[in-house]
């Protein structure tokens, strides 16, 4: 593509392509978007953030991450459609532009760049990291069960062989680790949200505990008002609930960690599919994915612009 | 490239809590290399593993044993993923 607005948003895209994609789309609004390295992957590959910000001073930002499980394809290409959106629609929609007068967003588009490599060269449904094991001839761990939130409890696994293996400690994950020093230095992020597919989801902390979280109340009637806007474009029903009411027991996953460090609007999402193509799911339903998704992070935006704490 | 020829997706139907055990089990028997999309959690709630051909029959013939529904959610996986990369490849040449 000669540009972002030549760029193909409904086919799948290789990691080189969607970085390209990243440069092409800060060289065309320096004034918005910049690129952030915050890492390094295992195997060396340089981990991106989108910054879209439009003036301020470490203002209260809401982070959005897409692919940390590396073969849920849709999420990758879904915030690449995701970046672009923001460029097109700030100075034009009034919800896009008072959000980001008032806050800044960080978006991920590939949380696990090594993975997602690995998707396009060896095996397509590979979710793991690709950093090795100590002991164990099998490679990986689950970047979703890596966190300092429950870590190890019930919910992961310790077998390394497995897709949902914790890793020896919480953040040994470098992907994992270089989002949680970034949190932490910017110290001010309001709102976390994680996207994955498939199953059509929203949901809240927590997995691992069936404790309530303390704002349980307020997330609930957020992710009411978010799935009911998602739905209102192509009629995408979502559930939405706590992670361990609605899936199952999750330990050391991304919100939860989040959420425990003072991000009340952590949420993860599980897009589209309910039991046709499941990770597969075909290119000519990324833009329809977006779309919709984007309704719903607009009503989480909106929400925590106007809910500051 | 791996290669998910004759990789069938079973969507399971676990009817009761003996069923969602039964699952559970299958999550343990590392030889059939299964891959859960998504795991047993609670009754009602779908069920989806990817089953390398080698292992059909015996998962098939595990879930028949113990009278748990299922139903075949993707027939080959590997055909998606060919059409997957070819809509790629025509895209790129374009």
């Amino acid at each position: 593509a000669t540009s972002t607005d030549t760029f193909n948003y409904a086919t799948y895209h290789t990691l080189e392509e969607i970085y390209d994609f990243i440069d092409q789309l800060v060289a065309e609004h320096p004034q918005l978007v910049s690129k952030i390295q915050i890492g390094n992957t295992y195997e060396g590959r340089p981990i991106y953030v989108l910054k879209f910000s439009t003036g301020g001073n470490n203002r209260p930002a809401i982070w959005i991450d897409t692919g940390i499980h590396s073969r849920e394809w849709v999420t990758q290409a879904s915030g690449v459609w995701f970046a672009k959106k923001i460029t097109e629609d700030y100075g034009q929609d009034p919800t896009v532009t008072s959000i980001l007068d008032n806050l800044d967003v960080f978006l991920e588009i590939v949380t696990n760049p090594d993975g997602f490599a690995f998707t396009h060269s060896q095996n397509r449904m590979w979710r793991k990291t690709r950093s090795r094991t100590s002991g164990s001839f099998c490679i990986g761990v689950d970047p979703n069960r890596n966190w300092d939130a429950g870590f190890g409890k019930a919910g992961a696994s310790s077998n390394p062989c497995s897709d949902t293996y914790h890793g020896k400690t919480a953040n040994s994950e470098v992907e994992v680790k270089s989002i949680v020093d970034f949190v932490k230095n910017h110290g001010n992020i309001k709102a976390f949200i994680s996207i994955h597919s498939y199953s059509q989801l929203l949901l809240y902390p927590y997995g691992y505990t069936s404790e309530p979280a303390p704002d349980q109340k307020e997330l609930h009637q957020v992710a009411k008002s978010a799935v009911t806007a998602l739905a209102s474009l192509y009629g995408t029903k979502y559930q939405y609930g706590s992670i361990i009411d609605t899936i199952y027991q999750a330990s050391g996953s991304t919100v939860d960690w989040t959420y425990n460090q003072g991000i009340k609007y952590s949420f993860t999402f599980e897009l589209r599919d309910t039991g046709r193509y499941g990770f597969l799911l075909p290119a000519s339903q990324i833009i329809p994915t977006a779309q919709e998704t984007w309704l719903a992070l607009l009503t989480i935006m909106e929400h925590t612009q106007t809910h500051p704490y | 490239s791996e290669d998910f020829v004759g990789h069938q997706v079973l969507r399971i139907s676990a009817a009761n809590e003996a069923q969602v055990q039964k699952v559970a089990e299958l999550q343990d028997l590392e030889h059939l290399q299964l891959d859960f999309w998504r795991g047993p959690a609670r009754p009602g709630s779908p069920i989806d593993v990817r089953v390398p051909f080698p292992s059909i029959q015996a998962v098939k013939i595990f879930l028949e044993a113990h009278g748990i529904g299922y139903e075949i959610m993707i027939e080959d996986v590997q055909t998606l993923l060919d059409e997957e990369q070819e809509q790629m490849s025509a895209f790129r040449a374009r």
